[in-house]
């Protein structure tokens, strides 16, 4: 399992820095070992947004550091590329500007696997071919109902 | 294989039986807090095997039935199916040359799961064993549940490398 | 200190179910203790959002833990109310309906203490008489920008 | 005992003088991400005493120095005041008779900090006793930070009791 482990931290690492600029809009950014021995070793995660210094995950801000996580996720995602990716509300801590890139991203994706995403931002409501509801009318009965996405705006704001 | 429908009756927060369809590369989903989105999340770990009731917010896995609300009364059982369609036949195995599969799960009151593949009942393994290699599971990176991203951004050295063991 | 602690549950309490049903725009929540012994006993949080049994904090939704914390956290400020009140992007999972409602207690709350709200929601941008823009055109370095309401929205999406 | 300005330099992205003026009675912050907004919570708690570098996202308390970016040089110094408009007398002791207030902390590469009142050197002693009975202090609930809602949310009773002794 020791290979095993080489192998997938080596091909995440890869995947990470190659979704962290896509996200952030340039920027770069690695994984690092926190000792020599591959069978104890942890993980820390070392990243760059654009114009700023290097740095770990602890001192960057909390919107930066979740787009790094998502980064991250969408390495793990790559690893093992499963027929569809559903996310929860990742988007939420985002500016719109990260949330276009975001959006940019999915799509890119969705050429590979079919893309679910719950959210409550307005730009990722518009970047989905297909809206899907879920409302409560009757309270604590959930039901879904079809909406595009004028509707889909309202419906988040009823 | 694509997700074509999620067919969900009794479970959490969706007591009438309701179809939950994707038909688009990008499917978004909307709705107000606590209207049951994640409910949706939930429901597709638990037919794909989830055993612990803690990691789909439950104290017990009874948890996952309708338990009522102010209008209606708790009900008996939960039933949640996933409709993929495999025309392509990306499922290995004995299910490879099937066009449409089907996972359903039930679970009663007495506590007992029932797992079916296109209505036939199997154990919990032939359903983990047939999502072997496609990269889904109860537990894959293919699934990103609420507040699985502050996690990560929080987690020690030694926690990330559980997560990457867990994607080896 | 024993009296002290009891005090300041028994007042935390009334705060907190006094807020929640005016964040959630009705049902009831309350605190209850885990034990007997005042000096040893946690507290968990009992919360009923309109419709719904009443459940631990756990069985509810993300938007839903998010106002119920809220609310608590609106309660311990009443304790020792301070002059300002800072709060850094509590609406952040919450959906439309949810924020006009803390917008709401916000304008309550500015009645006896300055409100300063660091978000990225629009609504709660209107919400505010003044609004402060913080840019980091040279990259890097932080600098404070004056900006109305439309600008804001502007600053956000660049 | 209204906050009039917050004036930064040398602290954290602040590297330059700054001054945030506060002149209404519901203040939004905004801006993308990343661009300092909490770094101005971090002054506030900073100025009022707070002594952990940890909770100030930290490493050591060397962290808030502006230490660079890739167009300038890391600096020698950071300086936070807070600026208060006491004219209802509303501090206790011996500032009530002041109308207005000025709190300064500076810290300089050597690991000293240097606190002032109205330009006044005082111990940091001096700086907690005057804010004691206003409901302000470095980790007083009147700052609600960023990912705070998400800490209560999962926190467990034991942990819940300590949030409410604090308060006590
Ligand atoms: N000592 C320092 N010197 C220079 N820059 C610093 C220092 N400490 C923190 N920073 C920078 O400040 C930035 C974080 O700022 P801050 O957390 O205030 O962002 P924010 O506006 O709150 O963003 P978000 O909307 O994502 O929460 C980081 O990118 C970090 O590089
Ligand atoms: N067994 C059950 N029976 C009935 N209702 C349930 C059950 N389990 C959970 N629920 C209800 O489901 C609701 C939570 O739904 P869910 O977490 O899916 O909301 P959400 O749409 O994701 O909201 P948010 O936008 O706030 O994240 C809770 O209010 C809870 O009362
Ligand atoms: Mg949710
Ligand atoms: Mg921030």
């Amino acid at each position: 399992t020791r290979v095993r482990f080489e192998e997938t931290y080596t091909i995440l690492n890869k995947n990470f820095s190659n979704y962290f600029p896509k996200l952030f809009g340039g920027g770069k950014a690695s994984l690092s070992l926190t000792s020599d021995d591959w069978l104890t070793t942890g993980i820390t995660v070392l990243a760059q947004p654009p114009g700023k210094r290097n740095s770990t995950i602890h001192l960057l801000s909390g919107g930066e550091k979740a787009l790094t996580a998502v980064s991250l996720l969408f390495g793990l995602f790559e690893l093992n590329p499963a027929p569809f990716c559903i996310m929860d509300e990742v988007d939420a801590p985002l500016d719109d500007a990260n949330v276009d890139r975001f959006c940019d991203t999915l799509r890119s994706l969705s050429q590979h696997a079919q893309i679910i995403v719950i959210t409550h931002n307005k730009i990722t409501m518009q970047a989905a071919n297909n809206l899907i509801g879920v409302t409560m009318n009757e309270p604590g009965v959930s039901r879904i109902v079809s909406v595009d996405v004028e509707r889909a705006i309202e419906l988040v704001e009823s | 294989m694509k997700l074509k429908k999620i067919a969900v009756s009794g479970f959490k927060s969706f007591v009438d039986q309701t179809n939950v369809r994707f038909s688009a590369q990008i499917v978004g989903v909307v709705g107000p807090n606590g209207c049951g989105k994640s409910n949706i999340i939930d429901a597709v770990r638990w037919v794909m095997g989830e055993s612990s009731a803690k990691l789909l917010r439950g104290d017990s896995m009874e948890d996952v039935i309708f338990n009522g609300s102010s209008t209606r009364k708790p009900v008996g059982r939960a039933s949640v199916e996933l409709l993929f369609d495999n025309s392509l036949g990306r499922i290995k195995g004995y299910y490879q040359s099937f066009s449409e599969i089907s996972v359903k799960r039930i679970l009663g009151r007495d506590g007992k799961s029932d797992y079916r593949i296109n209505d036939k009942r199997v154990r919990r393994k032939d359903v983990l064993d047939m999502f072997r290699g496609t990269g889904l599971g109860p537990r894959s990176y293919s699934i990103i549940e609420q507040g699985m991203v502050s996690r990560i951004v929080e987690s020690k050295p030694e926690e990330l490398r559980a997560f990457v063991e867990e994607a080896a």
